[in-house]
């Protein structure tokens, strides 16, 4: 069962997949595993649904991953899969979330980047796509979506770390998660969490337009940081991308904004200043711990405010 | 597997717009391979900058002669690594 899994180490794909699966079967009436398309290399993308009925509920998305060598923000999905099975029923936050709304969180959300880290490259990002014309290899995940897509926040040289691909949605990988949120079309929430550099961001980065709900999404990320804080004292900055790091093109958080989904967001993970993603293990679990109150706050702002 | 022995993590942090576009520039030297973790945004928030072995020598040294102050943040990046996957196998072995 998932009690003999060691949530405070790494594992391979193959590990958290086989996990995964326990996770439905530990918990048969509120998780299960869809399948929402595949990699470029053919790889399942799996996401796990929390849902307690109901048919087409408000919805909540989270992923990790999509950088695939910020191997602690998997580690934190494992973490907080488990989190969310075990407190239903038992946190009223969590148990009033779930009998209202669905929760929606894919894990490995790059798989084959994943795969390569663990094979042959620990420190790959990208995508694994191939791009024509080129020796360089993959695609930034978080500057394919298409919002503000091509912007200076974002390379049109292939060899980049942050290549924005061909086109916008060039990726399986991003291609697969649009038209999830278009065909759920009731999403309200959405937090890609990455690592690393202890921000919780909201739109947009592709402008330094504030966003509609500016006001709103600055206050929920002031209250999420200060219970973030509260656990070990990890201080986060926060704000809309552009303010608070750079202008950064064609990424899931604004163009989930632009879709319509209010509350969007990314979390980038600790940074203790000495790691960069390359947290050791051992933090895994204060790293995962001190994010849920985050999270948390998000979702139970989500729940009170319908819209 | 790609090793990364003798890699370096410096933590630079700029203190202009000069130095700022100074630090663009070498992330642009395709032969110097070297991967920013952390961009370049403004002056005083620290950019993280992994440098391959071969180019640690040149990339000091134009930090210095420019006058960019930066710390070494990761000494070995493959020591870590390996330390990494040391830990990964460790509970496996404990749960076979």
């Amino acid at each position: 069962s998932t009690s003999t899994f060691d949530f405070a180490s790494y594992h391979t794909m193959e590990e958290i997949y086989n996990w995964m699966d326990t996770l439905v079967q530990d918990h048969p009436s509120l998780v299960s595993k869809l399948q929402i398309g595949q990699s470029y290399e053919n790889r399942p993308l799996y996401v796990l649904k929390f849902s307690t009925g109901g048919s087409n509920r408000p919805a909540i998305w989270l992923d990790t991953g999509i950088h695939s060598r910020e191997w602690i923000t998997q580690a934190t999905g494992v973490w907080t899969a488990n989190k969310i099975a075990e407190e239903y029923g038992q946190d009223p936050s969590v148990t009033a979330i779930l009998d209202t709304m669905d929760i929606f969180l894919e894990i490995i959300a790059n798989p084959d980047g994943f795969a390569f880290t663990h094979s042959s490259n620990r420190l790959w990002r990208k995508t694994r796509s191939l791009n024509a014309g080129s020796r360089c290899v993959g695609v930034d995940p978080n500057r394919n979506w298409d919002a503000g897509f091509g912007g200076s926040g974002s390379s049109s040289n292939p060899c980049s770390e942050i290549y924005r691909g061909p086109h916008p949605h060039s990726e399986r990988e991003v291609k697969a998660i649009v038209d999830f949120i278009l065909s759920h079309g009731n999403v309200k929430s959405a937090i890609s969490i990455h690592s690393y550099s202890q921000m919780l961001l909201f739109p947009y980065g592709y402008k330094t337009t504030p966003a509609a709900h500016h006001q709103e999404l600055n206050e929920l990320a002031k209250k999420a940081v200060s219970d973030l804080a509260a656990v070990y004292g990890t201080k986060y900055t926060y704000g809309s991308v552009v303010d608070t790091i750079y202008p950064a093109d064609g990424t899931a958080t604004d163009w989930a904004y632009d879709q319509g989904v209010k509350y969007s967001f990314t979390m980038e993970l600790r940074d203790t200043g000495r790691y960069g993603f390359l947290l050791p293990s051992n933090q895994i679990l204060p790293t995962a711990t001190e994010t849920w109150p985050a999270l948390l706050d998000i979702m139970v702002h989500v729940l009170e405010h319908p819209y | 597997e790609q090793l990364f022995v003798g890699d370096q993590v410096l933590r630079i942090v700029a203190s202009n717009k000069e130095q700022l576009t100074l630090l663009r520039v070498l992330g642009e030297q395709e032969e110097l391979q070297v991967d920013f973790w952390h961009h370049p945004t403004s002056p005083g928030h620290p950019a993280d900058l992994r440098v391959p072995f071969s180019s640690l020598q040149a990339v000091k040294l134009f930090l210095e002669s420019n006058r960019i102050p930066y710390r070494i943040m990761i000494k070995d990046v493959q020591e870590l690594l390996d330390e990494e996957k040391k830990n990964m196998t460790k509970p496996r072995r404990t749960e076979r």
